[in-house]
């Protein structure tokens, strides 16, 4: 058997993983121990993937999703397309502690976390902001639309769904395309 | 994505992740990080798991459930990983992913999907036989 307590995380994103074996050393729970080391990255925005500031939607708005799950009652919390909260994994326990729900998304999900007393504020930086404006001038490319008028791997939208019959689109724009560049 | 497994001394276990997604997404577009079973997934009597990758794709295979599935059956850490992603890899072969796995034990190991631009996955482990946060990386598959 290896050793207990263990602490392991995706990616070399060590400020968390010294977060958490920090919380579970001054008694906090496994619960408490990943909340802590998954806000770190939030707030580090860690390689641009976790957090604020980062990964754009077509508008150019980040909005962020978080789980949290209880292996002993097997209770779960998350957030999906949460908008302008910035501790995503913060509201996530807070769904886990005083909902009986297990997912909320998107503005709704904002209106709960403002309820728990998380602050309500822009998730965009400039970093953010110029990735999107990069995108706009390269003609909106990549993106994760098919089968719709304007083509989609050469235009911006707005699209619409492409006339029955005319020929099939590529579907593999984005899709299994070994992008490792843009992830979740 | 930031997806962590923690296992306290007494057994006792909990996962979590935390993303901000897919670049230039479709608005409301919510990807594989918060779904239960996808993202991660913790149970006291088999272990826990997590994943990070194209989320589109990860999310319809559950990667961390099947993971922790089959560490339930007795699979070390590393061939349930690895099985998850072979799972996957047969249906889409250029996808982009890891998964992160651990029993009750505390043995863990990870796998990922090798694609030319990806032929290593690095992750962070601390445990008790180490006295700082230490890298470790797997070659894909």
């Amino acid at each position: 058997p290896g050793p207990l307590p263990l602490v392991l995380n995706t990616w070399p994103f060590r400020n968390a993983t010294e977060a958490a074996w920090r919380t579970l050393a001054s008694g906090g729970s496994p619960l408490d121990a990943v909340e802590s080391g998954c806000a770190v990255c939030e707030r580090e925005q860690c390689d641009g993937t976790v957090g604020f500031g980062g990964s754009p939607d077509e508008f150019g708005e980040t909005t962020l999703d978080a789980m949290i799950m209880d292996g002993t009652t097997m209770d779960v919390g998350a957030v999906g397309a949460l908008r302008r909260v910035k501790n995503a994994i913060g509201v996530a326990r807070k769904v886990l502690e005083y909902t009986t729900h297990t997912l909320l998304a998107g503005e709704s999900a904002t209106k709960f976390a403002e309820s728990m007393g998380f602050v309500n504020e822009d998730l965009s930086t400039n970093a953010s902001r110029a990735l999107h404006s990069a995108w706009l001038a390269r003609n909106c490319q990549p993106n994760y639309w098919r089968n719709v008028v304007p083509d989609a791997s050469t235009y911006c939208g707005p699209y619409k769904p492409k006339p029955p019959g005319v020929s099939e689109q590529d579907g593999t724009t984005c899709k299994g395309t070994g992008d490792t560049h843009s992830h979740d | 994505t930031i997806g962590m497994i923690v296992i306290h001394k007494t057994g006792h276990t909990a996962a979590g992740t935390s993303t901000n997604g897919l670049k230039f997404k479709i608005p409301g577009r919510v990807g594989d990080s918060p779904v239960p079973g996808s993202g991660a997934y913790a149970d006291d009597t088999a272990g826990a798991a997590a994943a990070t990758g194209d989320g589109d794709t990860l999310m319809r295979f559950l990667p961390s459930y099947q993971a922790v599935e089959y560490m339930r059956r007795g699979v070390d850490p590393t061939i349930a990983c690895q099985k998850v992603i072979s799972r996957i890899q047969k249906y889409f072969p250029k996808f982009f992913g890891a998964v992160l796995c651990a029993n009750v034990t505390g043995n863990y190991g990870a796998a990922c999907n090798k694609l030319p631009t990806f032929t290593q996955f690095s992750f962070m482990v601390y445990n008790s036989l180490k006295n700082q946060p230490t890298e470790e990386k797997v070659d894909c598959i």
